[in-house]
C-alpha cells in the first residue's frame, strides 16, 4: 500500500 | 512596462503544453532577468518551474517585476491559432489587468492580436533548495516519453532504480510486471542520443505513472531529459530548453506503507 506526501513536507513555504 | 518579442514564438506554445495538463492558473512572473513560473498541481504532489532568461527574447522589456494571472486553457485556445513560424509578441502595462499578444508572420505577412484578461492567481511559493541528488542521469526524451507511456498498461506506479546495473522502469499489475532498463549509452555520435549514468549510490523510489506521463508533454522543448534522485525525495525530471531556460517537474514519491 503507497501514501504520497505533498510538496510542503519538502520543500519551505517561501 | 513589460514588453517581449521571442522570434520562435513555438518556443513559448510548447511551454504551455507543457503545463497545462497539470494546472489550470498561473503566474507568469516577469522580471529584468526572465519569465519565470513555479506552480503545484491541486493534489500539491507534483510541481513545475519554468524559466526562460530574457536572452531567448530579441527583445525583452520589464520595467518593474510584475506577475501575470492566466487561464492556461484559454491561453491553449489563443496559442492553437499561433502559426508554427510566427513570431510572438507579449506586452503588459505595469498594472497588468490584461496581456497583449502579437503572433507575426513576415511570410504570408500576418499579424494576428488578442487581448487578454488578467486574473488575480493566489498561489503558494515553495523554496525548492538546489540540492546535490545521489542520482543524476541524462537519456533522450523521447524515450523516456516511450518508457512511461508503456508502462502504463502495466499498472499505475514506476519503480524507478538506479543501480550500477543502470536505470531500470519496473511496473506491476494485475496481468503481471514490466521492466525496462536503460544502461549507460555514449557510442552514438549525436550527444541527443546518450544515456549518462553519474551515480554516488544507488536509489529507488516509486511514482505515480500518471504524473510521469503529464511531464512528458514537455518532450518537444528538448532532445534530452534529466532525471535527478535522492532517496526518500521528490524526483527532479528536468527538460533543458537550449541554453536559454528549462522547465522542470518535481514529483513526490509514493511511500510504501
Amino acid at each position: 500500500i503507497f501514501f504520497q506526501c505533498t510538496l510542503r513536507s519538502y520543500f519551505q513555504k517561501k | 512596462m513589460f514588453e517581449a518579442r521571442l522570434a520562435n514564438g513555438n518556443i513559448f506554445k510548447m511551454i504551455v503544453e507543457s503545463i497545462r495538463e497539470l494546472v489550470v492558473d498561473v503566474n507568469i512572473d516577469c522580471s529584468t532577468e526572465e519569465l519565470s513560473i513555479q506552480c503545484m498541481d491541486s493534489a500539491h504532489v507534483a510541481l513545475v518551474s519554468m524559466s526562460l532568461s530574457q536572452s531567448a527574447f530579441d527583445h525583452f522589456r520589464c520595467d518593474r517585476s510584475l506577475s501575470l494571472g492566466l487561464n492556461l486553457p484559454n491561453v491553449s485556445k489563443i496559442f492553437k491559432m499561433m502559426g508554427r513560424d510566427d513570431t510572438m509578441v507579449l506586452k503588459a502595462e505595469d498594472s497588468a489587468d490584461k496581456l497583449m499578444l502579437m503572433f507575426e508572420n513576415d511570410k504570408s505577412g500576418t499579424i494576428a492580436d488578442f487581448e487578454l484578461k488578467l486574473m488575480a492567481i493566489e498561489a503558494e511559493q515553495l523554496g525548492v533548495p538546489d540540492t546535490a541528488y545521489k542520482c543524476s542521469i541524462s537519456m533522450p526524451s523521447s524515450e523516456f516519453q516511450r518508457i512511461v507511456r508503456d508502462l502504463q498498461v502495466m499498472g499505475d506506479t514506476c519503480k524507478i532504480s538506479c543501480t550500477k546495473e543502470g536505470l531500470k522502469f519496473s511496473a506491476t499489475g494485475q496481468i503481471g510486471t514490466g521492466n525496462i532498463l536503460m544502461r549507460q549509452n555514449v557510442a552514438s555520435e549525436k550527444e541527443e542520443d546518450h544515456v549518462t549514468i553519474d551515480m554516488e549510490e544507488p536509489v529507488e523510489l516509486n511514482f505515480a505513472l500518471r504524473y510521469l506521463n503529464f511531464f512528458t508533454k514537455a518532450t518537444p522543448l528538448s532532445p534530452t531529459v534529466i532525471l535527478k534522485m535522492s532517496p526518500g525525495l521528490p524526483i527532479v525530471i528536468e527538460y533543458p530548453i537550449e541554453q536559454l531556460g528549462h522547465v522542470k517537474y518535481y514529483l513526490a514519491p509514493k511511500m510504501e506503507e
